[in-house]
């Protein structure tokens, strides 16, 4: 297809800063009800990923900075990158979201496994 | 297409039994890599789920018990319904997954949006 991320992607993505705590974290997820918020430095480089499991994992061990949970290595996108590539990259790591970026390497969308699977229903 | 809920539906789908603690649960999903976990009475019935975003929930509210967490009206599907319709009931209810129920009412798979977006990148 002809479909690119940029055609699929959120663009009002939560975001949330480092160093803040696990429970920020989740009330923000809670409040505007998703998964997935990309972690920014104060200067707003995007320096990692906190998502819903996370949080699990925080509980499960009792940590209390977002700092300690948080995904550093993050696997991200473009908005001319094809869904299908989008798709392949989530599957191949194992994760369920990918925070797309501009040239300039900042954060101007989120694209969802959850968003994806909706064009099967509507494709076929 | 002819793919239906039982061609890629989780088959060792990871339960939890109810009364249990948020905790308890947190460590299941981290222990077995998973975002839903569907909650089964003392007798094996299905009687709710429970999410990662629902652990998000707990943490932002400082519940304790499952109970007080879980979703109670569980949104479920059949091995044989096609995959369009499983994604569009989770479009329509802004889900992530479908435990996946045999006619007598036990849980024999669950069905993820992250499994149908695999599609995307393998059929196109
Ligand atoms: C490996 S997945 C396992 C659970 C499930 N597949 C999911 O995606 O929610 C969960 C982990 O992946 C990380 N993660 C999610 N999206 C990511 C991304 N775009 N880049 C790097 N790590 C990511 C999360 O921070 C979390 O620690
Ligand atoms: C409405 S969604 C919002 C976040 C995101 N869309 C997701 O699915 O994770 C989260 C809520 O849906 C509930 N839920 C998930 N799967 C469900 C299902 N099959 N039936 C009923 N409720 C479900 C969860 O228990 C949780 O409270």
């Amino acid at each position: 297809s002809r479909t690119v991320v940029g055609d699929l992607m959120i663009r009002n993505v939560q975001l949330i800063e480092e160093g803040t705590t696990i429970a920020v974290a989740a009330r923000r997820m809670i409040q505007t009800s998703v998964n997935h918020l990309p972690v920014l430095s104060g200067s707003g480089t995007l320096v990692g990923i906190v998502t819903s499991w996370d949080i699990a994992k925080a509980v499960a061990s009792n940590y209390i900075w977002l700092d300690e949970i948080m995904s550093r290595d993050v696997i991200t996108t473009t908005p001319d990158e094809s869904i299908e590539a989008a798709a392949k990259k989530m599957q191949k790591h194992q994760i369920s979201a990918l925070p797309v970026i501009d040239e300039s390497g900042h954060v101007i969308g989120l694209i969802t496994s959850e968003a994806i699977s909706v064009l099967i229903g509507v494709w076929n």
